[in-house]
């Protein structure tokens, strides 16, 4: 019988490896863990959210997803470590007890299964979806620059061979569509927390424009306080900041879209890579990559829960 | 299955707009097949570039020419690529 002792969180694992796990975790933690579809991928491959929830009818949630770009094997590794972590605290850290008994958490780890099969099977430097460009031979759409928000504009392209391209229309990626219904039919989401990596940087809105979000303080101030307490733990160092100032503009984003929604808490983590591996960060700092990434989870979600809005 | 050998992986680091820019139009040339694993920002800050190996000669010309530096992040992707699959697959085993 599978359990999720037996399963090796410091080793990176195949789409369906993960997607088994996904079912022992719920198995394991019954009252707290439940494993839910939001749509298909271009590919027709379930997209699987788990829902972490101890009750209530649509509490305030936060959202977390990592892997919409799938040659980021860190991210989804970091998430199935991640989701254990939350299910194994609870009724232990007080944090996460605390979270859990107001909020729910929808954590979807592999965001872009498409993408993912296909850096296992066929190149493992795929970042995009796998739709089909109509006219060109070019494949995939960058799933983080198909949001509606400052869709088309600077920051992405409209080459269909571009790994930046921004798609035919806004939301046109099933893999970004089932999310944008998923949130917006929730209708109380406080927080999206959507996990990229390597380069070392926590980022808010706006990425599309230079204009300062509303926000801009709070989440500023949040951002610090989350990387200072993750280079606490490997000292791993952080930059943070908007994304259009800490690195370029960049439009159609997952944290835009879901900020001009009415979502305050948005960011984007980019995990670790501290030295020259890049994407291939080799699966002994899986755990590292994880368990420092934590804390500066833990705040902003601590965060959130104690400034309901 | 697409393979990686020879491609390398070279840490670029512009000096000023004008070099980001240069930086910017190599990855629009269809010719090269270069793949920013991270983009050129601000000048001072590190861009990732992957360059597959038929194009490395001519991508190295081009940065020595315009007097961008660089280092080589990683020698051979490949080799990168083989070492995750065998550590996957002792993991798999245990």
């Amino acid at each position: 019988e599978r359990s999720t002792s037996t399963f090796d969180f410091a080793s990176y694992h195949t789409l369906d490896e993960i997607y088994d796990w996904l079912d022992t975790l719920v198995a394991d933690h019954p009252g707290l863990v439940s494993k839910i579809q939001i749509g298909q991928s271009y590919e027709n491959r379930p997209l699987y959210v788990l829902k972490f929830s101890t009750g209530g009818s649509n509490r305030p949630a936060i959202w977390l997803d990592t892997g919409i770009h799938s040659r980021e094997w860190v991210t989804q590794a970091t998430g199935v470590w991640t989701a254990n972590k939350l299910a194994e605290e609870y009724g232990q850290d007080p944090s996460v007890t605390a979270i859990l008994d107001s909020m729910d958490i929808f954590f979807e780890i592999v965001t872009n299964p498409d993408g993912y099969a296909f850096t296992h099977s066929s190149n493992r430097m795929w970042r995009k979806t796998r739709s089909i460009n109509a006219g060109s031979s070019c494949v995939g759409v960058d799933p983080n620059r198909n949001w509606d928000a400052g869709f088309g504009g600077s920051g992405s392209s409209s080459n269909p061979c571009s790994e930046t391209y921004h798609g035919p229309y806004a939301h046109s990626e099933s893999e970004v569509k089932s999310i944008v219904d998923f949130i917006l039919g929730h209708g109380n989401v406080k927080a999206v927390i959507s996990i990229h990596s390597y380069s070392q940087m926590l980022m808010f809105p706006y990425g599309y424009k230079r204009t300062a979000a509303p926000d801009y303080e709070e989440l500023n101030e949040l951002a610090k306080k989350a990387v200072n307490d993750l280079a606490a733990v490997h000292g791993t160092e952080y930059t943070y900041g908007s994304i259009v100032d800490t690195i370029y503009m960049a439009a159609g984003t997952t944290v835009d879209w879901a900020y001009e929604n009415g979502v305050k808490y948005s960011y984007t983590f980019e995990l670790r890579d501290r030295g020259h591996y890049g994407f291939l960060l080799p699966s002994s700092q899986i755990i590292p990559t994880a368990t420092e990434t934590w804390p500066a989870l833990m705040d902003i979600m601590v965060h959130v829960q104690q400034h309901l809005y | 299955e697409q393979l990686f050998v020879g491609d390398q992986v070279l840490r670029v680091t512009a000096s000023d707009e004008e070099q980001i820019a240069l930086l910017r139009a190599l990855g629009e040339r269809a010719d090269l097949q270069v793949d920013f694993w991270r983009d050129p920002t601000k000048p001072g800050h590190p861009a990732d570039l992957r360059v597959p190996f038929p194009s490395l000669q001519a991508v190295k010309i081009f940065l020595e020419s315009h007097s961008i530096s660089y280092s080589i992040m990683i020698e051979d992707v490949q080799q990168l690529l083989d070492e995750e699959k065998k550590t996957m697959m002792l993991s798999r085993q245990l």
